[in-house]
């Protein structure tokens, strides 16, 4: 998974 | 967005209303390790930074906002509004044997190596270990209020609930994120004893103490 892909948790 | 990741955003949100309930209602922080708050300012803030320059979704942004600004508003609730109620005798956790680990593995695990990246990885860490000091202060004292066990539970839940997320999302769209999953699955075991007790107790009608 690219490094972006995690930011949309809280 | 699935039911597992919704229901844990919800259960966070839940459990800093039932610490504000808490504190407002009973005048008092007792009982509440201002510790552990501080480190979830530190926390919020660390991870929440990239609101300046990222946009995910208004109930991103939304939430983000309100987790940094409630947890800055506790912190002034304990050390201001409600000072003399807060005992620190009791609230002796050493929090930079969390805070220099954190930073270790930030440095260690990380996406990319910038600012942000791994800022957002210490605060990945810093999260599982953060309510070290409040549990540690739970054990010296051996009993809590019913309430405060509640905000426990509900903030137990949240991050409980996130791994069932990641199950999902790794099924659905492939996303597997290491660092937060492995975070998450220690942050969540560092509630297991909590879990016991308030499952078998607190949710039974007694009240929350520990075996001497």
């Amino acid at each position: 998974s690219d490094s972006e892909a995690h930011h949309d948790e809280l | 967005m699935n039911i597992f990741r919704f229901l844990g955003d919800l259960s966070h949100l839940a459990s800093i209303f039932i610490l504000l309930h808490k504190i407002q209602t009973t005048r008092s922080c007792r009982g509440i390790s201002f510790r552990t708050q501080a480190l979830y300012v530190v926390v919020f803030i660390a991870r929440y930074l990239d609101l300046f320059f990222r946009y995910v979704s208004l109930y991103n942004s939304a939430m983000k906002l309100f987790f940094i600004a409630s947890s800055c508003y506790i912190l002034y609730l304990m050390k201001i509004r409600y000072r003399p109620t807060h005992d620190p005798s009791i609230d002796t956790f050493r929090v930079e044997y969390l805070l220099a680990p954190c930073l270790i593995l930030a440095l260690i695990f990380n996406y990319k190596f910038n600012f942000a990246e791994v800022l957002w990885s210490f605060s990945i860490w810093l999260e599982a270990v953060a309510i070290l000091p409040q549990l540690f202060m739970l054990q010296r004292t051996g009993e809590a209020e019913n309430i405060t066990t509640h905000y426990l539970a509900a903030l137990g839940a949240y991050r409980a609930l996130y791994i069932p997320n990641w199950i999902y999302r790794y099924f659905t769209e492939g996303l597997v994120d290491p660092i937060a999953v492995t975070a998450g699955i220690v942050q969540t075991g560092l509630y297991l004893d909590f879990f016991y007790v308030y499952f078998t107790k607190v949710l039974q009608g007694q009240k929350f103490e520990l075996p001497a």
